[in-house]
């Protein structure tokens, strides 16, 4: 051990375990979360070489690799509590992304969420198998947070039953989605609806794309990888088209909205349901946000407590960096950051898990402010860690530019987190808008309830900027 | 403007009240610039968006005040006196560092005076005299193994440079003394010059 870090540690005023327990919830979780932890640490499938010493297609396949082991050892183990498998999936790629990632993230529960009974008993055990591996194609290359600017098209043809997916514009093409590339033989299609010569908004569509058994791209479909990025080396971020491809019409996910076999469209109860996807989707990336940033500052911390230079004192030993004000103040309130953070990742679950039971009770009114709640601290949250991150980084110095450090890792992991889900800005004024409807309705003498209730009294309070 | 001003800034819960009527502030100003374009005729997707670097300004002080509050909620729960001294210490360090970092929306909303910013700022450098003893616990009960962190840097045993330079052997240049290169195109080169 080194003798500074002893040190360090021995003038602590605290006991760090505590405050362990506070951040995983319970003593318990702890202890399970540490449990997981060892059970991946200590299984030789999972001891590979590091991947900075790969190129990108063995980052590619290696993950593939841990991807299909990982899925298999959970079930060996029994893991199926979502957490539980968050912090495996995490401990196995080491806080990498992995190509399953949307297969297990997103596809998995838009079934859960958004297909019917039947269709749930045709895909969802294929999926759960891996015989079909899905992945979640939204975003286009021309066009990504407004929805509404989608152009894949499904047409109904009432003559045989099917939809006619199509790709009408290059910038149509589905763009980004990760696992969509190589590794998915299904995916989730958001595409406008047409039917009856009209358009009824976009829908998402189980489409089959590549052959099981062969996973040869489909006949009309054409599929790759949009190529290296800034990070995300292990993902296979593709791209997907289609030329006149046909899907049945129980191919489109009925829970809500429906197509009658004549074309006729069947409004959904409420377009606010797939809110709560959005939302738990935010709420991870609230907690990611703690994590990363706190993953960033104990490697800073630590080295800085490690690391000797310069003087304050002439003629004194070097001092540990950590010792210089100027250092303590680019560090510790992205410490605080990080604490804080965590808070409110927890938090954001908890109402998210909580306001998911009022949900099935059929109660939404909580979900509007949710969402836009989620939506500006993923923003906030992301932003301010993307920078923290790298603020970290130059505070270790030159070897904080080394792969070694770790830090660079971190920060192409995380700093797509600014734009994926929503890019901020959009995200900021998806609050914005929420914050001034119930500006608007505090002023016509309407009572505000949760985070915002503090708009009731600035109503009749006249605010002018101070004369300076 | 008739706001409560700080009254004591070492008061957490003074500061969320703080950071709750800076971002009230922020709103009805956003807010009333649209409704002044509305007002004016313009249609409502164009003063939306006139007055848009203003409304994400209110989303941001709105969701900084959110993230005080809960902050500071959190430390009622915590029971152990001297972990709720070093959580609120940190509360304490996040809250006054982002007034000293947004002084502008706090001085104009009539929150702070320029005397009281003062002491925010040597406040804030207090309170890292206060945070360093306990800086590399406060990391290690993020709990991250070596593993999971996978950094040499931050290596709990903070035996940093040894495995620093074993780390490099490893690199893939390294598994010839003489890279292939040499000879392809710099030994030639050297016997052409």
């Amino acid at each position: 051990m080194n003798p500074d870090l002893s040190r360090e540690r021995a003038t602590a005023s605290f006991n760090p375990e505590i405050i362990t327990n506070i951040l995983d919830g319970t003593p318990e979780k702890t202890h399970r979360r540490r449990e997981i932890e060892s059970l991946v640490i200590n299984d030789p499938a999972f001891h590979n070489e590091d991947p900075n010493f790969l190129s990108r297609s063995e980052r590619y396949e290696l993950a593939i690799k841990k991807s299909s082991q990982m899925v298999k050892k959970m079930r060996d183990h029994g893991i199926s509590d979502p957490e539980e498998i968050y912090w495996f999936k995490s401990f196995v790629h080491r806080g990498r992304p992995e190509p399953l990632d949307l297969h297990l993230g997103m596809f998995l529960p838009t079934l859960l969420s958004q297909a019917t009974p039947e269709q749930q008993d045709r895909f969802f055990m294929p999926a759960w198998n891996l015989e079909i591996i899905g992945t979640y194609a939204q975003t286009e290359m021309g066009h990504g947070t407004h929805l509404r600017g989608l152009e894949t098209t499904a047409t109904y043809d009432p003559s045989t039953q099917e939809f006619i997916l199509n790709s009408p514009t290059v910038t149509s093409i589905k763009w980004w989605p990760g696992g969509l590339g190589k590794t998915s033989n299904h995916a989730v299609v958001l595409a406008q609806l047409y039917t009856q010569g009209e358009c009824k908004g976009l829908q998402a569509f189980i489409v089959p794309i590549r052959q099981i058994g062969t996973h040869e791209p489909l006949p009309g479909v054409t599929v790759g990888d949009i190529g290296p990025k800034f990070g995300f080396d292990e993902i296979d971020n593709g791209f997907l088209s289609f030329n006149k491809f046909r899907i049945p019409r129980e191919n489109m996910l009925m829970k809500h909205a429906k197509v009658e076999p004549d074309g006729t469209y069947v409004k959904p109860l409420s377009d606010k349901l797939t809110y709560g996807t959005m939302v738990f989707i935010r709420s991870m990336i609230v907690g990611d946000s703690a994590r990363s940033l706190s993953r960033a500052c104990t490697i800073a911390i630590r080295y800085s407590a490690v690391r000797h230079q310069s003087e304050i004192r002439v003629g004194d030993p070097e001092p540990q960096i950590l010792n210089f004000q100027t250092q303590q103040y680019k560090l510790f309130p992205l410490l605080a950051t990080a604490y804080a953070f965590h808070f409110v990742g927890s938090y954001m679950s908890q109402k998210y898990h909580r306001i998911t039971g009022d949900i099935q009770q059929g109660n939404l009114s909580e979900l509007p402010e949710l969402h836009a709640f989620s939506a500006g601290l993923k923003a906030f949250t992301t932003w301010v860690a993307s920078t923290g991150i790298e603020e970290c980084r130059m505070a270790c110095g030159g070897h904080g530019y080394s792969r070694s450090s770790g830090i660079p890792d971190i920060y192409v992991t995380f700093t797509p987190a600014c734009t994926y889900e929503g890019e901020n800005t959009v995200m900021m004024l998806q609050t914005a808008r929420f914050l001034f409807k119930s500006y608007t309705a505090a002023e016509s003498g309407e009572r505000l309830g949760g985070m915002v209730s503090y708009l009731n009294d600035v109503s009749s309070q006249r605010v002018q900027p101070q004369p300076l | 403007a008739g706001r409560p001003q700080i009254a004591d800034i070492n008061d957490v819960f003074g500061l969320v009240e703080a950071y709750k009527q800076r971002a009230a502030w922020l709103v009805v100003r956003a807010a009333r610039g649209v409704q002044s374009d509305l007002k004016r005729g313009k249609r409502k997707e164009d003063a939306w968006n006139k007055n848009s670097v203003d409304l994400v300004r209110a989303s941001q002080a709105h969701c900084h005040y959110v993230v005080v509050k809960l902050f500071a909620d959190k430390l009622s729960e915590v029971l152990d006196a001297a972990t709720h001294r070093i959580l609120s210490s940190l509360c304490l360090l996040y809250a006054l560092h982002g007034i000293s970092k947004n002084t502008g929306d706090f001085l104009q909303a009539g929150l702070l005076t320029s005397s009281q910013l003062e002491h925010v700022d040597q406040r804030v450098k207090d309170l890292l005299g206060v945070i360093r003893p306990n800086a590399v616990a406060l990391v290690d009960a993020f709990d991250y193994s070596d593993t999971q962190l996978s950094s040499v840097l931050g290596r709990y045993d903070g035996n940093v440079y040894e495995n620093m330079f074993e780390w490099a052997k490893k690199s893939p240049l390294n598994k010839t003394q003489v890279h292939e290169s040499f000879h392809k195109y710099l030994k030639p080169l050297q016997s052409k010059l």
